[in-house]
């Protein structure tokens, strides 16, 4: 989902 | 990753190790807030429930670590060295954590990207970090004066997440559906808080005096 892509910031 | 998420994350950590730095080496918290380290301990902890579970990049594991390394050691250095917790001014650093936490937590309850216990957390950790910096912001502007580490640490804290927003703008408009409003709106209202600060600190830096914050 594109909840995924922000879990790659801190 | 593009350079203002790299900028943010790196002027995150600087302002993480000047804080450790400083504690660590004149051995003194003073002007230092308990109440906002601890809160941001919690902000990592909520943030990164994540961290053994979904590795995404070497990078990003080992800065998680650093992070929830430095809080916390900040944190045990405050709290338990017998020499720095001396330097600690409870009388003044009396911000109650609850008046942040439980807000945030009965926010991030209701709104949310999706109900499950991992997305409230994170989104609880998204607005605590916004607010987090309040106590230490009372704690400046009621001992009246600041010290030049006290002022580059807070003025770096509230640069990551100005350059953070930046990378939000930037991804927004080379990645389709990149659209994370919680995100933004805790992004701005965190840099907002930092704003008022912000003006006062160039006011000092540029009459090259000290650091006065308004009563």
């Amino acid at each position: 989902s594109s909840n995924k892509d922000l879990k790659d910031e801190l | 990753m593009n350079i203002f998420r790299l900028a943010g994350d790196m002027t995150h950590l600087f302002s993480v190790l000047v804080l450790l730095l400083k504690i660590h080496t004149i051995k003194s918290c003073a002007g230092i807030s308990l109440k906002t380290q601890e809160l941001y301990a919690l902000v990592f902890t909520t943030r990164y429930l994540d961290i053994f579970t979904d590795f995404i990049s070497l990078y990003n594991t080992v800065m998680k670590l650093i992070f929830l390394g430095s809080s916390f050691s900040i944190v045990w250095y405050i709290r338990r060295h017998k020499i720095v917790r001396r330097s600690y001014d409870k009388d003044q650093d009396t911000f109650r954590h609850y008046f942040l936490v439980i807000p945030c937590l009965v926010l991030a309850v209701f709104i949310n990207h999706k109900f499950t216990f991992k997305e409230v957390m994170w989104t609880f950790s998204l607005y605590l970090e916004a607010v987090a910096i309040l106590p230490q912001l009372v704690l400046l502007q009621r001992t009246r004066n600041i010290d030049n580490l006290t002022g580059q640490y807070v003025f770096l804290l509230g640069a990551y997440r100005a350059l953070y927003i930046l990378n939000w703008i930037y991804r927004h408009f080379t990645e389709p559906h990149y659209v994370h409003w919680i995100t933004w709106i805790a992004g701005v209202v965190q840099t907002l808080l930092y704003a008022d600060f912000f003006y006062y600190y160039f006011q000092s830096w540029k009459n090259n005096e000290k650091l006065q914050l308004p009563a």
